[in-house]
């Protein structure tokens, strides 16, 4: 399963 | 045969704004493999450009494939085809099939 801590990762530009 | 042919389509989105306009989320190793679309602010680039919608998939950026890139790495892809002055638009290949092609 995928690393938890990139799961929820977003970015603005 | 009989499945859906996903369809990708190349928007030029025009550098019109101070801002880009858009958020992205997923990336290699996530549950979503290749950056998708999640919002679109008004006043932005993106929102004047008026193609992009919120939920496209990102397969492409300025022809660079965003295929096996984690979020960070596909982020800053796209920061800086904002960002470079060599060109006045940032191009998009998106589906709206979110699969990866």
């Amino acid at each position: 399963s995928p690393p938890k801590e990139y799961e929820d990762e977003v970015t603005f530009f | 045969p009989g499945l859906l042919e996903p369809t990708s389509t190349l928007v030029r989105v025009a550098k019109s704004a101070s801002t880009l306009g858009i958020a992205i989320e997923g990336g290699a190793n996530t549950r979503q493999p290749l950056p998708r679309i999640v919002t679109i602010q008004r006043g932005g680039s993106a929102h004047n450009c008026g193609q992009l919608k919120v939920g496209q998939v990102i397969l492409e950026v300025n022809g660079v494939s965003m295929r096996g890139r984690e979020h960070r790495d596909a982020a800053r892809l796209i920061a800086e085809a904002f960002k470079t002055k060599e060109r006045d638009h940032v191009d998009f290949l998106v589906t709206d099939f979110n699969v990866a092609l």
